[in-house]
């Protein structure tokens, strides 16, 4: 059936339900775009038979592949979302310096997404608190 | 880590596109009937030659596909109601519905029940009506022994609970935790 | 506008055309 590499990215998150950041999937994710690519191919071919030749009982099988198609992009865009929320929670347990071990889990485009992420936070703390600002990734536990 | 929470499973019928419990819920495979031709597509049906999958064909396909696919108006698939939600055991579950394995009859009882409701079924009424009292028949017991099992092995408490009754649980622990902490001054 | 500009460059610009957007105020729950 289609969409089983896809569906074991999600499941490879999900196992690490703490919050935990495993190395990026590159592979995983790679594989899932091949079979997309492939579907698309396929329901390009059928569709313009199916408009050239009448050939109507095609319909089924291009709704088939394109259900699998936006069922690849979901699981994809749900598998680097749900690294976002890791990674940034990251910035809330660890500060703006992240250990090597971890950054070695993440991608270029996650480092990149994690240092704008940092500069969002800095500017929102640097506007609160007067002049000079509030670290609000500080004291998060109540004072005894 | 506690600052990481993630997107949610959406509630009732709703499912959200980046909740990774909704993804794996509509994973779920459901016996299903092709009602109509698929050409092209024989290679998906292990028991059958054919190029194409015929109608009649009996396949199990996961929910989004059948959510997917599924037409009000037309035959294309057709989805077979999973016993845990026909009338047999809706009746054993009005008797009592603490006494049931839901965890075996599930794991996903609540979310795949909720999500069955998408396909036009006369029993759909009856179907919400089990589930919403199932809910209520089980919550209590969940939630006391979330809040009375204190560093112990809850193994025993949670097997027989479904997902979303687990994550109800771990909550209720959590809370749990947290408060006994902060007794123990130990929250600061 | 961070997320989304992650998204496009790490997945969607390599998904077929009629696939490379995701409408984040539908799918990012209140």
């Amino acid at each position: 059936m289609f969409c089983e590499k896809a569906i074991e990215l999600i499941r490879e998150l999900h196992r690490m339900s703490d919050g935990q950041l495993p190395a990026f999937n590159e592979d995983g994710i790679r594989q899932v775009l091949e079979e997309m690519k492939a579907l698309y191919e396929q329901n390009q071919s059928d569709v313009n038979e199916a408009k050239s030749e009448g050939k109507s009982e095609l319909i089924p099988t291009i709704k088939f592949r394109h259900c699998c198609l936006l069922r690849n992009q979901r699981c994809i865009a749900a598998y680097l979302y749900d690294r976002l929320l890791r990674i940034r929670a990251l910035r809330w347990e660890y500060g703006s310096v992240l250990p090597t071990n971890i950054r070695f889990h993440m991608c270029a485009e996650e480092l990149e997404w994690f240092n704008q992420y940092k500069k969002s936070l800095a500017t929102y703390m640097r506007s609160l608190g007067g002049e000079e600002g509030l670290d609000i990734t500080q004291d998060m536990k109540p004072p005894k | 880590t506690p600052s990481y929470v993630p997107v949610p499973p959406g509630v009732g019928m709703e499912d959200n596109f980046f909740s990774l419990d909704d993804i794996l819920l509509s994973h779920e495979r459901l016996p299903s009937r092709m009602e109509c031709l698929f050409p092209r597509l024989g290679f998906l049906e292990k028991s059958s030659d054919s190029r194409d999958i015929q109608e009649g064909t009996k396949m199990e396909m996961p929910l989004f596909l059948a959510k997917g696919l599924y037409e009000r108006k037309r035959r294309v698939v057709s989805v077979e109601l999973p016993k845990v939600y026909k009338e047999g055991w809706r009746t054993v579950f009005s008797a009592d519905p603490t006494v049931v394995d839901l965890h075996k009859m599930g794991p996903y009882y609540y979310g795949l029940g909720s999500q069955m409701l998408h396909f036009d079924s006369p029993e759909n009424p009856e179907i919400a009506q089990a589930i919403l009292q199932t809910f209520i028949g089980r919550f209590r017991r969940t939630m006391d022994s979330s809040q009375n099992a204190y560093n112990e092995d809850t193994s025993a408490l949670v097997e027989r609970l479904d997902y979303l009754e687990r994550a109800l649980f771990k909550a209720g622990q959590s809370g749990l935790n947290s408060f006994q902490c902060w007794e123990r001054g130990r929250a600061s | 506008t961070n997320t989304e500009t992650y998204l496009k460059s790490v997945a969607l610009k390599h998904m077929p055309p009629n696939l490379q957007t995701v409408d984040m105020l539908k799918a990012v729950p209140e």
